[in-house]
């Protein structure tokens, strides 16, 4: 489904390079749940920029379906993310003059044609935020955006969800009640995720787990596959 | 050192009453080491911003060193604010034009006077970020942006220290040197710290837990103390 190979990803700053991310080769099957771990600074979220095609690579290639997004018009690759992908944010990129719902709602509204308010609020009512849908962002917790970042990656029914640190302003329970959510997406609707995290037991839950440090994966050995 | 007595904050969305701290009364003593503990959305961030008096309760009282502050001048609370206590906020709040150098130093630079750099750029690598010194925090991943709003905290030496899920963004290795680092300023210099996170691991660490559900504060009766 994506395929990465031989991803660089170098920052330049005041003429120092830093390598983010070095030499990486991953492949995403349809229906894949992949859990992305490593220490503070070491590149996850940069892959799943990556990934999402929210970001090009240094060097190397992305394909998606096999297509190099290196030969796909820009308004192609834009297309292919907005119908393919859901992505949820470390730091959640709420807008912040809109309310729960109509954050929710953002990603059909830029879809245009008419949706679903019913489908909408289930999937609000699904991350625990029934009770919150005319709050704006600062007037929330913490959590609470979190999900609501969570919903809205979820309101297109995307076929992969890249999602970082999904869990990481949630108490156990909270948190659990989200990772059962996604993984009962993966399982009914064939959903793939790819999800970051720095809690281990979260890890477990996913069929392959990939671990990165200093910008490299290690995969274990046919862990899962 | 602060007490709070029958707190409550309430905040009023759209005709909707929603408490979001009810009847809190909490001592906490010089030295003190606390941890609280709840769901999300249950009133953590609430409790600390009013314990660090970046709030006003909508009822009830807030005693600094036995003084209320309803009856200190608003120069006056503000400069107790900036010489006593440090807060770490749950979405960092860091300055995007400064670096991680100016961000750390710019609580001292609001002191006036000169400064230690030294210093500033010891705390800066005991949170592990003296490679990063020169990055702005959109060129920081998740974690280095928690530990910048970490070291701009201590930076001050102060007294308290208000923690919001210090370690939320941070993998259990890196979040735990954290950890490390403010029980040793506890122990050594007698700062106190009052912190919340979802990690019951890191309840452990602390002389005091208080769990928080819907506004509402429990201890476990005579529990270390
Ligand atoms: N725009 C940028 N300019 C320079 N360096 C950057 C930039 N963005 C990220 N980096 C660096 O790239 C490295 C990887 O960052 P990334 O955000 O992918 O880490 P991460 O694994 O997600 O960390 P965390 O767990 O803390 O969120 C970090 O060392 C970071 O400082
Ligand atoms: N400005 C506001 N207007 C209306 N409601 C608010 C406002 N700020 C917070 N709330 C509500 O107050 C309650 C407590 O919020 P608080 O941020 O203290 O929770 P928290 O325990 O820190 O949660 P988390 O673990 O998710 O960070 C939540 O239900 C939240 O929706
Ligand atoms: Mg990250
Ligand atoms: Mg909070």
């Amino acid at each position: 489904l994506i395929s990465l190979r031989n991803i660089h990803k170098t920052y330049l700053l005041d003429k120092v390079a830093i390598q983010a991310v070095r030499d990486v080769c991953l492949d995403i099957d349809a229906g894949d749940f992949i859990c992305l771990m490593g220490p503070s600074g070491s590149g996850k979220s940069t892959i799943l920029h990556i990934l999402g095609c929210i970001e090009h690579p240094s060097s190397g290639n992305v394909f998606i379906r096999g297509e190099n997004t290196r030969t796909m018009r820009d308004a192609a690759l834009s297309r292919f993310r907005n119908r393919h992908i859901g992505f949820i944010f470390q730091s959640f990129n709420l807008i912040p003059v809109l309310n729960v719902r109509e954050n929710v709602e953002f990603p059909l509204v830029i879809r245009g044609g008419k949706f679903d308010r019913d489908h909408v609020e289930s999937v609000i009512r699904s991350v625990g935020l029934s009770d919150c849908m005319a709050h704006r962002p600062d007037e929330l917790s913490g959590g609470q955006r979190q999900r609501v970042a969570i919903a809205r990656a979820l309101v297109t029914r995307p076929d992969i969800i890249l999602a970082d640190e999904p869990t990481a302003n949630l108490d156990s329970k909270t948190g659990g009640r989200i990772i059962d959510l996604l993984l009962a997406l993966n399982r009914e609707s064939g959903t793939t995720f790819i999800f970051s995290t720095h809690n281990e037991t979260l890890s477990r839950y996913a069929r392959r787990t990939i671990r990165i440090l200093d910008g490299e994966i290690y995969e274990a050995a046919g862990a899962g596959r």
